[in-house]
Formats: structure tokens, C-alpha cells, sequence
């Protein structure tokens, strides 16, 4: 999982 | 994942489910803005197209599919579903949205945070979420009296942005390297724009009296 990457969210 | 976010992700998918609920029930959209909905599945077509490259969690993948169909299907049901169709107010829906859709590109062109197509377009996507409800606000203004479902969408809408931001100063506070200017700023300006909104949904359920907005 991305980690601190805000891309993981919708 | 924290609360305020599994909290505003729940609180989104609800706010599409009233409205396709609406929509597939009662077979009107009255009062629903055509140009916000467009906005929205240009904003999820944007902002998704990672789908299929970058797998995060079954969850986000889940949840992505479930707002591309949804914000895609409601589009058609209110331009081509021969009965919803009819209840589409196309007069009073008159926000030029796609004045919108090019200051936010442009926009994505020069404050990103690497100049690469997928982080452009993901960008531009943001830019265009925090102003896609403004058709929709404008409608609401003009159409006076706003039905329950109407309103619970909006609200639905609002209450998801402001979870995000309280799931952005946890994740501040506990994620060492968690900053994203770009998604905090234009998350704060959407939110901004709903305060109204709220203003008055609220004193309208206080007093309980009908949502109106004033002119």
C-alpha cells in the first residue's frame, strides 16, 4: 500500500 | 484508513445513493443540476485512472468503480432515461460549467506536484471537485424551494468534504510525512463553499421550517 501518498485516497 | 475517513467515504457513497435513490424511485431529478453531475463523473474519470495500475486495497478499488458507475449512470439517467428525463429543468440549469473545466486544467498546468500526464490530470481533478457543486448551489438558489432529497444530498456532499479535512489533521498528526498542500487547499475551498449551504439547512431544520436559500 501507498504510504503517506495521498493517492490512497478517493 | 482512519474513522474520519472511512466516516466521509461512507458519507459520500450515501450522498450518491440518495440521489441515484431519487432518481430511480420517484423517476425525477427536479432540482438536481445536470452540469454538477457531468462535473462529477468528469472529476471521478480523472482522478481514477489509476484503477487499473496502481492497486491499493480491494476497499479503494471497490469504492472507485462504485463512484464511476454511479456519477456515470446518473448522467445518463437524467439525459437519456425517457421518463427522468422530462423532470430536468434545463432553463433554471444554466451555470456555464464548462467555464469551469478549463481554468481548472489550467490551473492543474502550474501548480502540481510533479509534471507528469497521471499527476496533471489527478490534480485537475481536484481543482474541478471543489467547484463542481457550484451549478448545483446555483440552482438551488433559483429553484427557491428545495425537496428533502435534494437537500439531504447536498448536505450528504458537504459532510463528506468536512470528514476529509478532520481525516487530514489526523493524519497530519500522525503520519511523519504526510503533506499535501494541493489537496488540503482545494478540499478547504469546496468545504468553504457549502458553509452557506449548511447555514441555512440548519436553521431550516432548527425552525423546522422549508429549506429556502435566500435569492
Amino acid at each position: 500500500v501507498l504510504t503517506g501518498d495521498s493517492k490512497d485516497e478517493l | 484508513m482512519n474513522i474520519f475517513r472511512l466516516a466521509g467515504d461512507m458519507t459520500h457513497l450515501a450522498s450518491v445513493l440518495v440521489l441515484l435513490l431519487k432518481i430511480h424511485t420517484i423517476k425525477s431529478c427536479a432540482g438536481i443540476s445536470l452540469k454538477t453531475q457531468e462535473l462529477y463523473a468528469l472529476v471521478f474519470a480523472t482522478r481514477y485512472l489509476d484503477l487499473f495500475t496502481d492497486y491499493i486495497s480491494l476497499y479503494n478499488t471497490l469504492m472507485k468503480l462504485i463512484f464511476l458507475v454511479s456519477s456515470f449512470s446518473i448522467v445518463w439517467y437524467i439525459r437519456h432515461h425517457k421518463i427522468v428525463r422530462r423532470s430536468y429543468d434545463k432553463d433554471q440549469d444554466t451555470f456555464r460549467h464548462y467555464f469551469l473545466v478549463l481554468p481548472c486544467f489550467l490551473l492543474a498546468l502550474v501548480i502540481n506536484e510533479k509534471f507528469t500526464v497521471k499527476e496533471i490530470m489527478w490534480t485537475f481533478s481536484l481543482y474541478l471537485e471543489a467547484v463542481a457543486i457550484l451549478p448545483q448551489l446555483v440552482l438551488l438558489q433559483r429553484t427557491r424551494n428545495i425537496d428533502n432529497l435534494t437537500g439531504q444530498y447536498v448536505f450528504l456532499l458537504g459532510a463528506y468534504r468536512s470528514l476529509y479535512i478532520l481525516n487530514w489533521i489526523y493524519r497530519y498528526f500522525t503520519e511523519p510525512h504526510y503533506v499535501h498542500w494541493i489537496t488540503w487547499i482545494s478540499g478547504l475551498v469546496q468545504t468553504l463553499l457549502y458553509a452557506d449551504f449548511f447555514y441555512y439547512y440548519f436553521q431550516s431544520w432548527k425552525n423546522n421550517v422549508k429549506l429556502e436559500l435566500p435569492a
